[in-house]
């Protein structure tokens, strides 16, 4: 199994800081 | 110096644009445009010129109450003041680090404040499978145990070059730079279209309402 974790991790929603430019 | 009056109402928190720009990526008016992102979060729930948690988590996802581990990790170390909320020389500044021209480095240290899930100065084991659990809980992805077991074990004998069970700042470095892509997330293209994106009006704003 050749899968890194944090690469697993970083497909986390939570890391989408891409919101916080959005119009509000 | 001398046309823009200094008594203007400001948040708490509230940090001049030029103090903030030498000491971020950001140019001045950047940090200008921020403050306007910057007011928009901070008043979507409770206006108060401080971004909250649940603030945060309305603007990262549309729902107040969306958790996620991630999330909160970086809520946690944006707030550095860790008063439970975001002041406006916080925001900048964190942000900065997202910023594309940041220097590596600290997007390196960033992340490993991220994992360090217990702040003691290593990413752990337990850690580490805590964050894959938690990814594959909101992902609704199901892998056995085992699985789990083996792919945090292959990171750790990648990463855990001193073979002591744990990960130090000094390996997280170097398995960086040999993995340049778990930092991908430390860069927000957005940062460098700021201005377009949030125009700032603050000079003519506060002169008008200075003089009224």
């Amino acid at each position: 199994c050749n899968l890194n974790a944090f690469d697993i991790i970083s497909f986390s929603s939570g890391f989408d800081l891409s919101g916080l430019f959005e119009e509000k | 110096m001398g046309c823009y009056p200094s008594k203007q109402v400001k948040t708490p928190g509230y940090e001049e644009p030029t103090v903030l720009a030498a000491e971020t990526p950001f140019t001045v008016s950047e940090v200008e445009a921020l403050y306007e992102l910057f007011k928009k979060l901070s008043s979507s729930i409770i206006d108060d010129g401080l971004i909250h948690k649940e603030e945060f988590q309305l603007a990262l996802f549309k729902n107040r109450n969306k958790r996620n581990l991630f999330a909160d990790r970086i809520f946690d170390l944006f707030d550095v003041k860790r008063n439970g909320v975001i002041e406006f020389g916080e925001f900048v500044r964190s942000l900065g680090i997202f910023h594309p021209n940041a220097p590596v480095e600290d997007k390196i240290a960033f992340a490993f404040r991220l994992y360090d899930l217990r702040h003691t100065g290593f990413i752990e084991r337990e850690e580490l499978k805590e964050m894959v659990l938690a990814l594959l809980h909101e992902s609704d992805l199901i892998l056995s145990d085992d699985v789990i077991e083996q792919i945090v074990d292959k990171t750790f004998s990648d990463a855990d070059t001193k073979g002591d069970g744990k990960i130090d700042q000094e390996e997280w470095k170097a398995f960086v730079l040999k993995h340049p892509s778990l930092i991908k997330n430390m860069t927000l293209p957005y940062l460098k279209d700021i201005t377009i994106v949030f125009p700032s009006f603050v000079l003519s704003s506060e002169v008008e309402d200075s003089e009224i």
